[in-house]
C-alpha cells in the first residue's frame, strides 16, 4: 500500500458516501445518472469475484464489500425508493448504457493477461469502469444547475483513478512491479474522460461560481 | 502475454 493508492481508495470511498448522503438527506437523486450507477454495480460484481477466493487483507475485503453494498444501495434508492425515484431525471438520463457492455466484454475476451473466467471478468470490469462515467457526464451537460454535492461526488470519483495512475507509477518504479498495460490504459482513458469536467470544476471553484458544463 | 498482475488493488 502506498499513499497514492490509499488516497485513491479514500477518494473513491468518500465519493460513494457523499452520494449516499446526498440521496438520503435531500431525498433526491436529481442530476445523478442511474445508468452510471448500474454500470458501477456490474463493474464491482465483475471485479470483486475474488472476494471469496483470495484473501489479501482485512482492508481489501472490507472495501470491496463496502463498494458493492453502496453501489447496490444507490441503485435501489433510485429505482425503488418511493420519494427518491420521483426525482430521477428519467427523460435526461437517456444514454443507452447496455450498449457499452458487450464491446467491453468482447474486448476483454480478446485483450487480457490470461484466458480464465476470473481474469476475463476482471479485465471486463476495468474496461467497463473506464466508460461507466459517460452517462453521468452527459446528464451533467443537460442539467442546468448542478448541486455542489453532485459536483464534489464526480470530482472525487475522477480523482480516485487519477491517484491510482500515480500509484501504478510508484509501484512500477519503487516496487519493480510488472507493467500493467491493461490497468494503465484503462485508467488513462477513464481519467481523460473527466478532463473537461475537472477544468470546469476547478474554474468554478476558483471563481467561486456555480459549476456549469457547456452543453 | 504476461502473467496476470497481483489483484491486491481495488
Amino acid at each position: 500500500m502506498n499513499i497514492f493508492r490509499l488516497a485513491g481508495d479514500m477518494s473513491h470511498l468518500l465519493s460513494v458516501i457523499l452520494l449516499l448522503l446526498k440521496i438520503r438527506t435531500t431525498k433526491s437523486c436529481a442530476g445523478i445518472s442511474l445508468k452510471t450507477q448500474e454500470l458501477y454495480v456490474v463493474v464491482f460484481l465483475a471485479r470483486y469475484l475474488n472476494l471469496f477466493t483470495r484473501y489479501y487483507s482485512f482492508y481489501n475485503t472490507v472495501m470491496k464489500l463496502v463498494f458493492i453494498a453502496t453501489s447496490v444501495c444507490i441503485v435501489w434508492y433510485m429505482r425503488f425508493h418511493k420519494v427518491v425515484k420521483q426525482t430521477y431525471n428519467k427523460d435526461l438520463d437517456t444514454f443507452r448504457h447496455y450498449v457499452v457492455i458487450p464491446p467491453c466484454f468482447l474486448l476483454a475476451l480478446l485483450v487480457h493477461h490470461e484466458f480464465t473466467v476470473m481474469e476475463v471478468l476482471w479485465t471486463f470490469s476495468l474496461y467497463l469502469e473506464a466508460v461507466a462515467i459517460l452517462p453521468q457526464l452527459i446528464l451533467l451537460q443537460r442539467t442546468r444547475n448542478i448541486d455542489n454535492l453532485t459536483g464534489n461526488y464526480i470530482f472525487l470519483l475522477g480523482a480516485y483513478r487519477a491517484l491510482y495512475l500515480l500509484n501504478w507509477i510508484y509501484r512500477f518504479f519503487m516496487e519493480k512491479a510488472q507493467a500493467r498495460w491493461i490497468s494503465w490504459i484503462s485508467g488513462l482513458v477513464q481519467t481523460a474522460l473527466y478532463a473537461d469536467f475537472f477544468y470546469y470544476y476547478i474554474k468554478s471553484w476558483k471563481n467561486n461560481e456555480k459549476l456549469k458544463l457547456p452543453a | 502475454c504476461q502473467s496476470s498482475p497481483v489483484k491486491d488493488e481495488l
